[in-house]
């Protein structure tokens, strides 16, 4: 990711499987690599993204550094299991990204070519991986499901299969 | 619509009686749909009994058997349709060590079993003590964010410095 | 009614610029009442900036930032007018270590300062060790409470078995 | 406290000056213990109590023990420092009790004698403790301060002087 929130350089993060530990001081940037990562596979949520319009998601400056006027966030998925859905299932290796440009909006890149914001989400959906699965708990997520109404409650089920 | 919901429904209460049995080392739990006949207009009801405690409505648990039970739930949707990444944001906050440790016992058995990659952001030293890999992030140059590769006793010294 | 909202807000607002600054080791923050003229009917909003950080709306905050900065506003109000006896329970949940042993300070000099009682319920080791006495709470009976008197050590493995 | 929510038993806690830290396993009573000070200076509210019913303060019986009839909390307060409000100034101790019989509702007594709900509350507002104050802060609060709408959560302020 480069320009997302606190991440002003270029920061990219090795996911091996297994399990990595992500730790660091309160507000040093974790819960923004979460973000990043439910940003690019198509989140457009305020809340989801802890800003209300979609500029705030772009480096905004330090006494020191001028805010910048672009965010981009870039994934690479391994392919070799063939798990990607059509018309992705032979392609070894697929990347995405999704770049903000101040006042601009998003554009949204599927190994280089242009697409749309429904492309991406689509890949991830069908993966039941997705900025809206159930495979990304962010840091609200304990205390809504303890908290909500049961009606809203009952929408975490529309993420199961 | 319906009737999806239904299916996908009772495959979530399934895992989650399973799970919750896991996590907590015993007792039993259950989801109930209530409120009308109509599953889309229906809301989601939490029943769980800790093991030798009895079934009550999640509200009437503690606030680490209320996080312990939300995280079987969340497990239980997730594994309907398991994704090959799985990132938890400080799930473990309101958990007690001896919870903590199942906690990571069943991501390192969902880890291992379905090849499923893990991003687990804590402050827990238990939790950081059961990864593979570490990864820390500092805010060394005021407002910016790093991330770098650490080891356990570089993570309790991140964890310790700000 | 409208006159004593207005002053006993401006002391807490006082209470709470201080208090901010002495838990984030810097920065400041603010209160504000807002969306109405009459205080009666306005809504309470919080801006924050840690140290080195613009000021923000507490919405904006890290998970451990807001709970830091709620700290702040429950012990402004509180010090406007303190009782004797102060119960916290877990409000150092979210904490890093460092934010945890300011948090703890903070009760220290209060408690030699105004005489207070305080009663903290912790997970955190770090907490347990700044207390001056530890009360452990088991279940070794199913579903009954037993309280006991217990030491750092102690207290660190009730901790981790249950 | 006696028989009140797990504590079956007569259990008493000592609250010396400084700082006394309350700890055990999830689920072992340890909030239990906090609203048990809290009922007795006069809490009524379900959401505070964790109680959809005052019967359910009772500790309610488990596989091997049968559900109590009643159940009791008392607090002693050394007014040495004469900071108790009229009439109790000059009164070097008082113990205040709460008791709630299964279906009978609660009595309370101070120093033994009977008393109203109010006047146990009132002892308590008046020392900026009690139930309402803010220094009882319950294992929810920083949530709710922090999700709440800015029209609730200035209720906050209400417990200032
Ligand atoms: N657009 C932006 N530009 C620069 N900094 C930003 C931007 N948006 C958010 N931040 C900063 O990112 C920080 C929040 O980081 P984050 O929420 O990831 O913290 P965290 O590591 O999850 O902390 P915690 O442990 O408390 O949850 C805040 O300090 C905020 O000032
Ligand atoms: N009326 C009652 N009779 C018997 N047991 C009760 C009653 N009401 C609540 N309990 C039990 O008390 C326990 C809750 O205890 P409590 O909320 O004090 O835990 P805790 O120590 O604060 O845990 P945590 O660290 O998770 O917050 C529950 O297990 C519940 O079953
Ligand atoms: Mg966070
Ligand atoms: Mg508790």
């Amino acid at each position: 990711m480069i320009g997302f929130k606190s991440f002003l350089d270029r920061t990219e993060v090795n996911l091996t499987s297994g399990l990595t530990g992500l730790v660091g001081p309160n507000g040093c940037g974790k819960s923004n690599i979460v973000e990043a990562i439910k940003w690019v596979m198509g989140e457009n949520s305020p809340k989801q993204m802890r800003s209300p319009e979609m500029n705030s998601i772009i480096f905004s400056g330090t006494n020191d550094r001028p805010s910048r006027n672009f965010a981009e966030v870039i994934i690479k998925i391994d392919n070799s299991e063939k798990k990607l859905p059509y018309p992705f299932t032979n392609i070894n290796e697929i990347e995405i990204s999704r770049k903000i440009e101040r006042d601009k909006g998003s554009t949204y890149k599927i190994n280089g070519k242009n697409a749309r914001a429904r492309d991406v989400q689509l890949i991830f959906a069908d993966s039941g991986t997705g900025s809206k699965s159930s495979g990304i708990v962010g840091q609200g997520k304990i205390t809504e499901i303890i908290e909500s109404k049961p009606e809203v409650r009952r929408n975490i089920l529309e993420e199961a299969a | 619509g319906r009737n999806r919901l239904r299916s996908s429904f009772d495959q979530v209460n399934d895992n989650f009686k399973k799970i919750f049995t896991k996590l907590f080392n015993g007792g039993n739990a259950e989801l109930k749909l209530i409120g009308s006949d109509d599953p889309l207009q229906s809301g989601l009801e939490i029943f769980a009994s800790p093991p030798e405690k009895k079934m009550q409505s999640l509200s009437l648990l503690s606030g680490g058997e209320q996080a312990l039970t939300s995280i079987s739930l969340i497990f239980a949707v997730y594994l309907s349709n398991p994704s090959p990444l799985c990132i938890l944001d400080e799930v473990d906050a309101a958990l007690d060590d001896t919870n903590v440790s199942r906690f990571c016992d069943i991501l390192k058995y969902l880890s291992d079993e379905q090849d499923i990659s893990f991003l687990i952001v804590t402050h827990h030293r238990l939790t950081m003590a059961k990864m593979n890999k570490l990864l820390g992030v500092t805010m060394e140059e005021k407002g910016i964010s790093k991330l770098l590769s650490v080891d356990l006793e570089k993570a309790v010294e991140i964890k310790e410095a700000s």
